[in-house]
């Protein structure tokens, strides 16, 4: 699976952002 | 693990216009037709259908407006399985979407009206009670952090209260006075958003009532009643008593209680209460007989059936104590007292009176208070007064025949209270005085060789007989005669000669006794007198008047002037110096990991050579080692500044075995590493591995528990090529988090050469033993100085050492001081002659805690060869701090 998911920034402009599994 | 949200919509929002909200894709999609499903919250559970997919692009769009309220987080389970076989070709996905608040509740208190009760005259600041309100909207959040505020206040005027912005707590802002105001209501405000402006509001009631206290004291309605009776008769109510009291109505704080202080100690009367009216009835309980009492005075006190507060009950019932009534007594004596006669005499009775009762007063002691003439004794009990001596009127102390003294009534009680009464003794005139010489005045010298003497009767009669005057004793013969001068026989004495004489005045009176004043004369030596010296002569009754000077000189010893004036002068000289102390060592963050900034190193030897900030922590310690530039003591032991390091921060900077060694400060990096570990857990975005921190050891012989510290370790465990960018220590890290079998640290076996310098020094008397060259102090390795001096003179024990390359790659030097004595006796004591080898090594030291000062004993010439290598270090622990296997003797 890749997900992507769209964030917001304060102009109100969406941006894919693609998420990775991290480890701590 | 997926630790992040996939995305987030804002609840009460229509979000479909931030459609799609994310997209899920599967790598299978290359191979073979996948088609996308999502289950979960939100989609086929409660509330149903906030969130689609589409199957075929996996994107997924949010179609309902949420309640974050109700569902703060929804959970996606996304499926991808194959569109022929339905087969999941993916282990399902989690994929949340957080519901952003918004403020959308209001605060709801607990209650719509609160009640509470305080005492009045509490402690400010005492807590009346607490007001609770929540809000539904995220918590932790401003949208639901509440901010509380006394809106009003009835009655208004002076706020009485203050609330707690933070917790609602209500405390008490004044003193409460019931009498004044019994009860309070205010109105409260809860506003969120810490009570910002853009913060939604609610109110509530809170009434606060001030609970009585017995704080005020009852009086009586008159200050005096009266009433009769008929003797033989009893009567149920001869008067009533009103009692007033501020305290709350028909609590026990107002009822009074009355009582007799003084007059009924025959018990024919007693007073009862009338609870409605708060009166008191004095009643006639024993008959009584007109001729035994025609009156009766009766002293009556009224107090509560409660205690009196605390606040108020000292004030209650003031004890006025002992005081004289009146305050002055007169006595008269005759001075005719003869000595037999005044032993058995008493002068009077001088009592004191116990004020709260009337009668005297019993619980006290009498002393004599002024009395100048020590005239007066009195009986410490009973105030019996008499005399001590024969009194004189023509005392001085009797001033128009009355002689006065005071006497002191002190009660026993505690706290005690003194009462003073003066007495006035008026003495009857007796005649028994000689003539006395009055107060002349004459200036005896050279050219004035006679002195007028002139009698007077202090019986007052100045027409009394005649004086005569006779000279009782002269020092040489006949030096002085008398000499009347006229009819009244005032007589001079005529000076023949020098010194001193003593002539007696004697009155013949009408009996033909004979008293005598009598009084010394004395002449000054010829010398004084014809420096002008003066004599006055006084002659009064008895009196002898020596006109003696004597000059006093006060010699003032400059002992002190001495000292100050020899006072320490500091720097003087040189000596042991203290070396500075401090308890906690410093973490450099170079010291971590990574290379150490080039800044720091001035940093820490411009601390260092200031000499007044020195750390006593392993860390400066290790870090010491390398960092000799600059490096002194105060006491002026700077002459090691400017020698080289061994330019090898590398070998000789510590591993964190020996931070602990050196007492690093462990709770510190715990701390540290674990706020860097959450700071890196909140980011947004992960981290390259390589900025991940470490804390590091290679588990060595000793090493305490958790050696491997805390690391953040963020990587992708798909990805294995992070490694190749590590350092040495992290990617050993990295394959322990990975469970790999990691390879040892290549430099801690390796054979580097090794080093050893040993140093003797002595006091006095012995040449410095000669450095042993140093083949290549640029070499890397272990450099281990050994060294062991004394100030004692005794013999000095050879060094021992014992290298362990293990250890590597550090310089561990050792110092030993035997019995640092003399202040004088080091001076000197090292030499360091010239180095014809330029690869050496000079270790100084540092001497731990003498207390006095010693000259600067160390002097280094200058070594030119910029390959020699001055170590100067400090030992906090000589012993403790070592390995085991370093033995010192």
């Amino acid at each position: 699976f890749l997900p992507q998911v769209k964030e917001w920034d304060e102009n109100g402009v969406g941006r894919w952002k693609t998420f990775k599994r991290q480890k701590r | 693990e997926w630790i992040k949200f996939a995305a987030a919509c804002r609840e009460g929002e229509d979000n479909s216009k931030r459609n799609p909200i994310a997209k899920v894709r599967s790598d299978c999609e290359e191979t073979q037709p996948i088609v996308y499903r999502i289950t979960g919250q939100g989609i086929d559970e409660s509330p149903i259908g906030v969130f689609i997919i589409n199957s075929r692009t996996g994107e997924i769009n949010i179609t309902k407006i949420v309640d974050r309220e109700l569902t703060p987080v929804f959970v996606i389970l996304c499926h991808a399985e194959n569109a022929a076989t339905g087969l999941a070709v993916e282990k399902p996905l989690e994929l949340r979407v957080r519901v952003l608040d918004v403020n959308d509740n209001i605060p709801i208190f607990s209650q719509t009206i609160y009640e509470g009760a305080i005492e009045e005259g509490g402690m400010e600041n005492t807590l009346v009670m607490k007001l609770v309100a929540t809000d539904a909207d995220e918590p932790n959040n401003l949208n639901s952090k509440i901010a509380y505020k006394i809106e009003s206040q009835e009655p208004a005027g002076a706020p009485m209260f203050i609330l707690n912005k933070q917790n609602g707590e209500l405390h008490i802002a004044n003193i409460l006075d019931r009498e004044q105001h019994s009860s309070f209501s205010l109105i409260v405000k809860a506003t969120d958003r810490d009570g910002g402006s853009d913060g939604i509001s609610s109110q509530c009631t809170c009434g606060v009532k001030v609970i009585d206290v017995n704080d005020n004291f009852p009086t009586l309605g008159q200050s005096s009643y009266s009433a009769s009776i008929s003797e033989n008769t009893l009567s149920s109510e001869m008067f009533r008593i009103q009692a007033i009291d501020a305290d709350e109505e028909f609590t026990d704080n107002w009822k009074a209680v009355f009582f007799f202080i003084s007059g009924n100690e025959g018990g024919f009367f007693d007073i009862v209460t009338d609870p409605a009216t708060n009166q008191g009835i004095v009643r006639c309980i024993k008959k009584l007989d007109y001729e035994q009492m025609q009156s009766v005075p009766l002293s009556i006190g009224v107090r509560n059936v409660a205690a009196f507060h605390h606040s108020v009950s000292s004030q209650y019932q003031v004890i006025e104590g002992p005081a004289f009534s009146p305050s002055s007594i007169s006595f008269s004596a005759s001075e005719s007292l003869t000595k037999q006669s005044i032993s058995t005499y008493i002068v009077g009775t001088y009592q004191a009176i116990d004020m709260d009762t009337g009668r005297p007063a019993t619980n006290v002691r009498y002393i004599m208070g002024r009395d100048p003439d020590a005239l007066f004794i009195i009986n410490p009990n009973n105030a019996e007064i008499r005399f001590t001596k024969i009194i004189d009127r023509e005392s001085h102390y009797v001033i128009n025949g009355v002689y006065t003294a005071e006497v002191l009534a002190i009660s026993r009680d505690f706290p005690q209270r003194t009462s003073t009464g003066t007495i006035l003794l008026t003495i009857q005139d007796a005649n028994d005085n000689c003539p006395l010489v009055t107060n002349e005045i004459r200036k005896v010298c050279m050219n004035t060789p006679s002195v007028v003497i002139i009698a007077k009767d202090l019986d007052a009669d100045p027409h009394g007989p005649p004086f005569k005057f006779v000279i009782v004793s002269q020092p040489r013969n006949h030096l002085w005669d008398i000499r009347y001068v006229n009819v009244c026989q005032t007589p001079f004495l005529h000076r023949h000669g020098w010194g001193w004489g003593r002539v007696r005045v004697c009155h013949v009176d009408h009996a033909h006794t004979s008293r005598g004043a009598s009084a010394s004369l004395s002449l000054p030596d010829q010398s004084e007198t014809e420096s002008g010296t003066k004599l006055f002569f006084k002659m009064h009754y008895l009196l002898f008047l020596s006109p003696l000077v004597i000059p006093i000189l006060m010699s003032r010893s400059d002992c002190c002037g001495n000292c100050l004036g020899a006072g320490t002068k500091h720097g003087v000289g040189a000596g042991f110096e203290t070396v500075p102390e401090c308890t906690e060592g410093n973490i450099h963050s170079w010291g971590i990991e990574g290379a150490q900034p080039e800044d720091r190193v001035n940093i820490y030897t411009n601390t260092y050579g200031g000499g007044g900030m020195v750390t006593s922590g392993g860390v400066e310690e290790i870090t010491g080692l390398g960092t000799v530039k600059g490096y002194g003591t105060a006491g002026g032991y700077g002459t090691a500044a400017g020698y080289g390091t061994t330019g090898r921060k590398e070998s000789i900077g510590g591993t964190i075995k020996e931070y602990r060694e050196g007492g690093v400060n462990m709770a510190f990096l715990d701390s540290y590493f674990s706020e860097k570990a959450f700071a890196y857990a909140d980011e947004d975005e992960g981290r390259p591995a390589n900025d991940c921190l470490l804390i590091y050891d290679h588990e060595g012989l000793d090493s305490p528990v958790g050696s491997i510290g805390c690391c953040s370790f963020i990587g992708d465990d798909l990805d294995d090529t992070y490694l190749d960018t590590l350092g040495p220590k992290f990617k050993t890290l990295a394959e322990i988090c990975l469970g790999r079998e990691i390879e040892p640290i290549p430099d801690v076996n390796l054979p580097w050469p090794t080093t050893v310098v040993t140093e003797n020094t002595y006091t006095t008397g012995s040449t410095l033993q000669p450095a042993m060259p140093i083949p290549d102090p640029v070499l890397q390795g272990n450099v281990i100085v050994t060294e062991t001096y004394t100030t004692s003179g005794s013999p000095l024990k050879p060094p021992t050492r014992n290298v362990d390359p293990l250890y590597s790659p550090n310089v561990v030097v050792t110092e030993r001081v035997v019995a640092p004595a003399s202040v004088t006796g080091l001076h000197g004591m090292l030499e360091i002659p010239d180095l014809p080898d330029g690869s050496n090594v000079v270790v100084t030291e540092r001497v731990i805690a003498p207390s006095s000062r010693i000259p600067p004993s160390l002097s280094i010439p200058d070594l030119a060869d910029a390959s020699n290598v001055v170590v100067t270090e400090r030992v906090i622990r000589p012993a403790s701090g070592l390995q085991s296997n370093f033995g010192i003797p």
